[in-house]
């Protein structure tokens, strides 16, 4: 699950991580 | 009355919300009842938006590059409003999982139960939250800059004008059950923590942790909202319609991703593949 979600996975571990459109 | 772990979550829960969320009911009214120096600019046809495009291009778009931007502008005004819709998604699902980690409990679950309860709760929690900026005649975008018009977003060609008639409708009902920010936090927070989403592993502890999530929420309505008794039934009515319009939004996304030029955010996509 954690591979096919890696957005929401990296944005659970990392808070700062920014996601750019 | 309320034992002091169940005030405490309460305020707990509220204080998050207000820290993670940028926009919040109380900001938005003020904003939408024009009780702000600076009211949002209304979007209302093709002239308003390009108008609106430029001034508040940061707000809608983020720091979206330029050469990104200008080549927008040669898109069609369906396919630029559905990437405004698309950052303000990405945004809001950011802003969620900051505040599902302040969920008592949440982060000390197993990694593939916080994913699964993300990715089958933000948009149930975004359609909630995005009834806050909502009022019978539009919605207010780029964080109180802007107002589009109920209208406007019905005149756009289809599917696109399917898109937020939906979401106006569950927003008037919802609306009109009064519910504060400290409410609204719970409720999201309910949202999130439910132990009934597809494929979760350790259904017990998240089962746990929305019980007094619940038990919290419905204290919180009988001393916030003491003369509306039947305020609890009547926003767990609320958690099954948002379910049902997650769902038919997942279709019309899917819809559109299969028959329009319009690329799906990486992140949007996580969430919607394999979601019903």
């Amino acid at each position: 699950l954690k591979e096919k979600h890696k957005i929401l996975h990296r944005l659970l571990q990392n808070s700062s991580s920014p996601v750019d459109l | 009355s309320q034992k002091p772990d169940t005030k405490s979550l309460v305020r707990q829960m509220h204080e998050a919300y207000l820290k993670h969320f940028h926009m919040n009911k109380a900001k938005a009214r003020v904003f939408l009842t024009g009780k702000t120096s600076t009211p949002p600019f209304v979007i209302h046809d093709m002239d308003t938006l390009q108008h609106a495009e430029r001034k508040l291009h940061t707000q809608l778009l983020g720091n979206v590059a330029s050469g990104d931007a200008s080549s927008l502008q040669e898109r069609e005004v369906e396919a630029r409003l559905f990437l405004f819709c698309q950052y303000a998604s990405v945004e809001t699902v950011t802003e969620l999982t900051e505040f599902a980690k302040a969920v008592p409990g949440f982060a000390a679950l197993d990694l593939n139960d916080q994913v699964t309860l993300l990715k089958y709760g933000v948009y149930e929690a975004l359609f909630a939250l995005l009834a806050s900026c909502m009022n019978k005649d539009g919605l207010l975008v780029a964080r109180g800059g802007g107002f589009i018009t109920r209208e406007f977003l019905k005149s756009l060609r289809k599917p696109f004008s399917d898109m937020m008639e939906p979401k106006f409708q569950f927003a008037m009902r919802f609306n009109a059950l009064e519910l504060d920010d400290s409410d609204l936090a719970l409720f999201v927070a309910a949202i999130i923590c439910c132990g009934d989403r597809p494929g979760l592993s350790d259904v017990s502890h998240i089962e746990r942790i929305q019980e007094s999530i619940i038990h919290a929420l419905r204290l919180q309505l009988l001393s916030n909202h003491p003369d509306n008794a039947l305020l609890f039934p009547k926003l767990l009515q609320k958690l099954a319609d948002l379910r049902q319009l997650v769902t038919e939004h997942a279709e019309l996304v899917q819809e559109i991703n299969k028959t329009e030029d319009a690329s799906l955010h990486p992140l949007l996509q996580e969430i919607y593949r394999d979601m019903y």
